[in-house]
């Protein structure tokens, strides 16, 4: 499948970030976030979907995060925050 | 996700409507049933009490709004995220239930693109009593719009999400867990509007088949949901079981591609090999990737190895992932991964016995079994077993497309309600219920 485009990442990375995949961007650096953590939240996201986790920002997950939905996020910062430790 | 901890710690709840849609073609007594029947199955099963309230003091204050409307969570126009609500506390706004005024919402609509507005309340009102995110399929808390969960006033909730909500506050006094939660009889429920098809401004087309004594001509499950096919029309159900529209949606509005001249299908099935969905009529099949027709169909049904005439029915049996085709008495064993005829083929017997000798069409379905639909009864065969199971056949327009009493079409058409059914299982998806209600 073709990689994603740049603009489709960065939607991708505010959705995850919306949907409490990943955390608010560190005010220092802006909006960059490492792949590592990248690839786990989307890994994450799919599991929560429904779809295989692959890590990858592929047509299903995008289809997916164009699906409507509820405005809430689908982990809580204590759930983040507990991963996190 | 973890479940909130917060939780009510009153029983009793107010709701209000406090702004309704600007532009909708839903009527303010339309939405405040709608908002009723969503808190109510809720209220159903937990000791919680709702009551609708006329003040600014509402426990629970139901917006439409758009945009940004200073809650933190902008709305973003059609699509996207749809609604929102506050978990339970102290603060002023817990409780309360947003939903996008520009999402195009609906109710017993067959529009594929509107926003079934109970369905979307029921999942809101869980984040309203409590409850987070699932990501679980069957579950209402799953946070991906998954479409219309059927009739209001019949929706039972998803085992889990019952499961969930007993967790937080128990189960109702009365109320078996195991048991569909009925309703008194004396009680008084706000109305809802008359199904569409019975609305005296809205005719019935010419040609619209009456769901409840029709015979279809196809049927099949396709990505999950059942659809049942009736000469322009189909009608649809979700995974869950829950009939979408008692309005039968137009076969060409929704299949992009088959001849508009095509008054009816012979049989549909959807490959497990790539889930393409197949459509017969005829000496032709089609081959559809989601809903739009693929380049190069029709073509002959000889490809399959069939011969010219046409089928009556085709499905894949879950147990062997082979296509079964069937044309009269004839049945033959289909192998989609290697697109070809298995050896010893047609046959004059089916491999299933007491499955009528011939038949209107046949599917899979979610619960493993394989389903043979004739005239207006189905008969049920159960995954691993070569025998129909005892008990059928039994009435399709009963059974699968909700033809009881109140919801049938014509008077002279309607079931009578299911005797002497109950399910006596006491759990169900390894959870265990006890119920502690002192």
């Amino acid at each position: 499948s073709a990689a994603p485009k740049a603009e489709e990442i960065n939607q991708g990375v505010d959705w995850l970030i919306k949907f409490g995949y990943l955390p608010p961007p560190d005010p220092v650096t802006g909006q960059l976030q490492t792949q590592e953590k990248l690839t786990r939240a989307i890994k994450a996201m799919q599991r929560f979907g429904g779809l295989e986790a692959t890590g990858v920002l592929d047509k299903a997950t995008l289809e997916l995060m164009k699906t409507p939905r509820c405005s809430l996020p689908d982990l809580s910062e204590l759930d983040t925050a507990r991963r996190r430790r | 996700s973890i479940q909130a901890l917060t939780k009510w710690n009153k029983r009793n709840l107010s709701w209000r409507v406090r702004a309704f849609p600007k532009d909708s073609h839903l009527g303010h007594d339309t939405i405040r049933a709608l908002m009723y029947y969503a808190l109510k199955v809720w209220s159903d099963i937990t000791p919680l009490n709702f009551h609708e309230v006329a003040g600014n003091n509402a426990d629970i204050q139901i917006d439409f709004s758009k945009a940004d409307h200073n809650d933190g969570y902008p709305f973003d126009g059609p699509g996207g995220t749809v609604a929102h609500a506050f978990f339970p506390g102290e603060h002023h706004t817990a409780g309360d239930t947003h939903f996008d005024d520009d999402e195009s919402w609906t109710f017993r609509s067959s529009d594929a693109h509107g926003m079934d507005l109970f369905a979307v309340a029921v999942h809101e009102f869980g984040h309203s009593i409590g409850l987070t995110h699932i990501s679980a399929l069957e579950s209402i808390m799953r946070p991906y719009y998954q479409g219309p969960v059927g009739d209001p006033l019949k929706y039972d909730l998803p085992y889990e999400d019952k499961v969930r909500i007993w967790q937080l506050y128990g189960v109702r006094e009365s109320v078996s867990p195991t048991a569909r939660p009925e309703v008194p009889k004396n009680e008084e429920h706000p109305l809802l509007p008359d199904l569409p098809e019975n609305r005296s401004t809205i005719q019935p087309r010419k040609d619209e088949p009456d769901r409840c004594t029709t015979h279809f001509d196809a049927v099949a499950q396709i990505r999950g949901e059942a659809f049942f096919f009736k000469g322009k029309y189909f009608w649809r159900l979700t995974r869950n079981k829950h009939l979408v529209s008692l309005q039968p949606a137009q076969i060409h509005r929704f299949w992009r591609g088959l001849p508009l001249n095509m008054d009816s299908l012979d049989a549909v099935y959807e490959r497990t090999t790539d889930h393409r969905i197949v459509f017969f009529k005829g000496d032709r099949y089609w081959v559809f990737k989601d809903n739009n027709v693929e380049e190069g169909y029709p073509r002959p049904i000889t490809d399959f190895g069939l011969p010219l005439g046409g089928i009556d029915a085709a499905f894949s049996w879950a147990h062997n992932d082979k296509t079964y085709f069937f044309k009269d008495n004839l049945c033959w064993q289909y192998d989609d991964q290697e697109r070809r005829m298995d050896a010893g083929y047609p046959s004059e017997t089916t491999p299933w016995k007491g499955v009528p000798e011939t038949l209107d069409d046949a599917m899979r379905w979610s619960d493993g079994a394989a389903y043979f639909f004739r005239g207006k009864e189905y008969w049920r065969v159960l995954d691993n077993y070569m025998e129909v199971d005892a008990g059928y056949p039994r009435s399709i327009a009963q059974d699968w497309l909700v033809c009881t009493g109140m919801q049938s079409d014509s008077p002279n058409s309607r079931a009578k309600p299911r005797q002497g059914h109950h399910d006596e299982s006491r759990s169900e998806n390894g959870y265990e219920v006890c119920s502690c209600t002192s």
